[in-house]
């Protein structure tokens, strides 16, 4: 799986999410990733979100609306609503992560395998690329 | 004051340095930052987060690092079944496809089903009809197969039940 999230001068928010889902997959299995609130998710008003993982589980959490629905009743910073979401598929008994911004430009990763593709940058100069958990 | 900010990611999963070879590493994190670059060139030019994750996402769509467009994971009957989609948080208007067998990048296709569809989310026969009426480039034959995801599921076959996601557990 795939996915990017951003916010733009004009302080909108968009998020993408692509997949070819699971090897051997049959009867039409469809996982979170096209699914508007579980794996896509995108509200100028708190977040744009992406995730990644087993399926199912962020399915059943609703996970990128979580984090949404945490920032904008709970008043949590999207870190801590993004690491929320996360362990709320953990609680599910799944794995997996998501990227996330703001409508203030921030942004944050969360992830509870061993590792997660990712990379990040914005216009005050941060820039990363990762694998690991750690790095 | 964070004018523009872009996130992206390639999957997760039981990554590790022994799961992964160094030339791999290597041309993974080569990846990620072409995907970055697209995007960031677009929101530094004052471009919208829309075209920017659309951007970034195609780039690793067209990466065969990646699971999804080429590269992607092979399905129970030997065929590929790619999902996708795209959400504007300007209007939370959003769009998806989902089992689409023969569009290159699909993340475009969702755009088009957000942007000019009557529906948000469109599946299989569906959706590739939708997409030929509105001229989404379809993939070349082969384009999706590469030879490690043909080895996984050879794997997957001989097991003869279940299912997996090989060397990225997830994603």
């Amino acid at each position: 799986t795939v996915g990017a999230v951003a916010r733009d001068r004009h302080g909108h928010l968009a998020a993408a999410t692509s997949t070819g889902g699971l090897t051997g997959k049959r009867w039409g299995r469809i996982g979170d990733s096209p699914v508007i609130g579980a794996g896509t998710w995108a509200d100028d008003r708190s977040c744009a979100v992406s995730a990644t993982g087993s399926g199912e589980f962020f399915l059943r959490a609703a996970a990128a609306h979580v984090v949404d629905q945490r920032m904008r009743l709970l008043g949590e910073d999207l870190q801590t609503a993004a690491e929320a979401a996360v362990a709320e598929v953990a609680d599910l008994g799944g794995d997996g992560g998501l990227i996330a911004v703001s409508a203030d430009g921030a942004s944050a990763f969360a992830f509870n395998t061993r590792g997660m593709y990712r990379a990040r940058c914005d216009s005050t100069g941060l820039d990363e690329i990762a694998i690991f958990a750690g790095e | 004051q964070i004018d523009w900010s872009l996130a992206i990611h390639g999957g997760a999963g039981t990554l590790s340095r022994k799961t992964i070879t160094p030339d791999d590493e290597t041309a993974v994190r080569a990846a990620l930052a072409e995907a970055r670059g697209a995007g960031v060139s677009i929101l530094a030019d004052g471009g919208s987060a829309l075209d920017a994750v659309e951007a970034a996402v195609r780039a690793l769509e067209d990466d065969p690092a990646f699971n999804a467009g080429r590269g992607s994971t092979v399905a129970y009957e030997g065929h590929f079944e790619l999902d996708a989609a795209v959400m504007d948080g300007r209007t939370c208007a959003a769009g998806a496809v989902a089992g689409v067998r023969t569009i290159r990048n699909p993340v475009s296709l969702a755009r088009k089903v957000m942007q000019e569809g009557p529906h948000v989310f469109l599946a299989g026969a569906g959706a590739e009809e939708f997409a030929s009426l509105h001229g989404i480039e379809p993939a070349p034959d082969g384009w999706f197969e590469v030879e490690r995801r043909r080895r996984q599921w050879d794997k997957f076959r001989k097991r003869k039940s279940g299912w997996f996601d090989a060397d990225v557990k997830y994603g």
